[in-house]
């Protein structure tokens, strides 16, 4: 817990020590190495603790009788602000239909956030329609149809046809059938493959969604900020969702998508149920980070 | 990194950001520089060239200490238990290793024992069709215990050299999906000695620090005797190995670089730790 290593710091000024920039200084040494430790970028690190340091050794924290707590409370503050300070919501479903596509490495956890986000829109009594653009992963159809299969919801797929022409066909087959929320699962691909980066760049083109969501495993480390930049630079994501929250990774990466995006983080994925799923609190995230 | 400087503080800086980069972690970065402060002072050396020299050396000789022969010793069947945390590569994975060892003039069977997730068996069964392997699986839902203790007696009335196991993703921190997993082991233990049976951790290449973790708590329920590490073909540098040989001495026996059936290489260190600083 870095409040406890924080005990050894200060625990010299209990009495007559008095508090030192030195002290500070160290204390942040802690911090650094309890960010690096939950996997936040090496070079968002070094900002955040320049900047950490600025407010840390002012006055607020050098009178204080808990500076420990004071610094904690500091660093816990930017972490929120970092990841964006407020909830926010998905675009809301008000249109015929509004689309959502899911990108991201391969097996971040896309398919199986598409059947979540179906299921959620079936809560809603809206109508969702599932579209399997992953026509490359072995038996990804089938798996996105056993997941529909179990929540009632239709999920189009096209033979012999190319992702962009799915998505675009999904689209027309929505708008004919009332479907309120189109959700496209798209296939799991790297930020450097330029033609599958190519692909979705097509399908953004063809359907234009009203959501572009970057799914990201929350043990992700210091590679986030890659993926995310060249995702980001080349689609313009709307979104992000941290997918296996229910494991014990920190999750600095929530912080590293964010800081290289500017993209709000909007869904936490936290287990492999369809009805786990919640919307992304910064508070909660910053305290995990920070261990 | 700039050669031809002296080691001061800005090129330990340098080697300290590059380790960190690559996920190799603040404590396994600290106990390198500190080594190599000492192993650079021992070589009096200063120029950058030398040292990284020293630097790349000693990460090798931390992968390369707890390396073992990969390849049976003509002991029939050897069980690999092919474990790891959800969506890592282990399906892919098993397809890959199947075709790897056929190449190399071996028998392989493959075991269906994810009998949870959506899809899973089909797409494990694509992998045995493309690898020319016979697949042993059993209804939807079944108890992958089950049909572990049936592929393991097949794999011995067979004659089979190598029985590949895939297994659903877990996540360690769910005690009871782990204790499915000892039972699948113990299972297979009946049938096959435990000293055949070895249990690889797949691990995604852009893991961070979690990794640890994953391999502390596998290796507590079915032990971890080595690693392969996925998606190397992105640009993550997977150096989490390199403070899980240090913390924990288990070695990676593959890489996986690509999502066909050819993408798997035995590890080698040399290249490895190349590609580490590229
Ligand atoms: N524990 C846990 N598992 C998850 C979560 N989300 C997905 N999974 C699991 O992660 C694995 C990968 O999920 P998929 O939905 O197939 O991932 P994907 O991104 O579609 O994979 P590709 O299409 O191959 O790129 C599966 O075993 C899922 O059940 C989550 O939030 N928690
Ligand atoms: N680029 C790349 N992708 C890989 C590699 N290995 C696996 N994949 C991809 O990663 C995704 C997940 O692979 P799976 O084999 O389904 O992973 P898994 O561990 O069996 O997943 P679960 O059973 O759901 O836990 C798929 O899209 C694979 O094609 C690799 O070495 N490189
Ligand atoms: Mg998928
Ligand atoms: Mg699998």
């Amino acid at each position: 817990e870095l409040i406890d290593k924080f005990d050894e710091i200060f625990k010299n000024l209990r009495g007559a020590g008095k508090l030192t920039e030195k002290n500070i200084k160290d204390a942040l040494k802690e911090v650094r190495r309890a960010l690096l430790e939950a996997d936040v970028n090496y070079k968002v690190v070094r900002d955040f603790i320049k900047h950490a340091e600025t407010e840390a050794v002012g006055e607020r924290v050098l009178k204080s009788i808990e500076p420990g707590q004071q610094i904690v409370k500091i660093v816990h503050d930017e972490l929120v602000r970092l990841l964006g300070e407020k909830m926010v919501p998905l675009a809301p479903i008000d249109k015929a239909p509004t689309v959502y596509v899911l990108c991201g490495l391969q097996g971040s956890g896309k398919t199986t956030l598409c059947g979540k986000l179906a299921l959620q829109a079936k809560r809603k009594n809206k109508k969702p329609l599932l579209v399997a653009a992953d026509i490359y992963r072995p038996a990804a159809i089938k798996q996105l149809m056993i997941l529909g299969d179990s929540i009632g919801v239709e999920v189009f797929h096209l033979d012999n046809a190319k992702p962009p022409e799915i998505c675009s066909q999904a689209k027309k087959y929505a708008e004919k059938n009332f479907i309120d929320l189109m959700i496209c699962d798209t296939a799991g691909r790297l930020h450097i493959d330029d033609e599958l980066m190519v692909e979705l760049e097509e399908i953004k083109a063809r359907v234009a969604p009203d959501e572009l969501i970057l799914v990201a495993d929350a043990m992700t480390g210091q590679d986030a900020v890659n993926l995310a930049e060249k995702f980001h630079q080349r689609l313009g994501l709307t979104g992000v969702a941290l997918s296996k929250l229910d494991g014990d990774a920190r999750g600095g990466a929530a912080i590293s998508i964010r800081a290289v995006t500017g993209c709000p983080i909007k869904l936490a994925s936290i287990g492999e149920k369809l009805s786990d799923l919640e919307p992304f609190h910064p508070d909660r995230m910053a305290s995990r980070i920070l261990g | 990194i700039v050669t031809g400087r002296k080691l001061d503080d800005d090129l330990i800086d340098e080697i300290e950001e590059s380790l960190l980069k690559a996920d190799i972690g603040v404590a396994a970065t600290d106990r390198i520089i500190e080594r190599l402060r000492q192993l650079a002072k021992e070589a009096k050396a200063t120029d950058s060239d030398t040292v990284f020299g020293i630097l790349k050396d000693e990460i090798k000789k931390i992968l390369e200490s707890n390396r073992k022969s990969l390849m049976g010793n003509g002991i029939r069947p050897h069980i690999w238990l092919i474990t790891g945390v959800n969506g890592t590569g282990k399906t892919t994975t098993v397809g890959k290793l199947a075709h790897y060892f056929k190449n190399n003039g071996k028998s392989v069977m493959i075991a269906a024992c994810d009998t949870f997730r959506a899809a899973a068996v089909e797409q494990l069964a694509i992998w045995a069709e493309r690898s020319g392997v016979v697949l042993v699986t059993a209804q939807s839902g079944a108890d992958p215990a089950s049909v572990a203790f049936d592929a393991a007696s097949s794999a011995v009335s067979k004659g089979i050299d190598y029985l590949l196991i895939d297994t659903a993703g877990r996540l360690h921190t769910k005690a009871n999906l782990m204790e499915e997993l000892k039972k699948i082991r113990r299972v297979t233990e009946k049938v096959v000695p435990s000293n055949q049976i070895f249990s690889k951790l797949i691990i995604d290449g852009t893991t961070g620090q979690n990794a640890l973790s994953q391999v502390k708590v596998f290796t507590d329920a079915v032990g971890c005797d080595g690693l392969i590490v996925t998606k190397l073909d992105g640009t993550a540098r997977g150096g989490i190995v390199v403070a899980i040989a240090q913390e924990l001495s288990v070695p990676v026996d593959f890489i996986g670089i690509g999502e066909s059936i050819d993408d798997l290489e035995a590890f080698n260190a040399d290249s490895f730790v190349e590609a580490l600083f590229e």
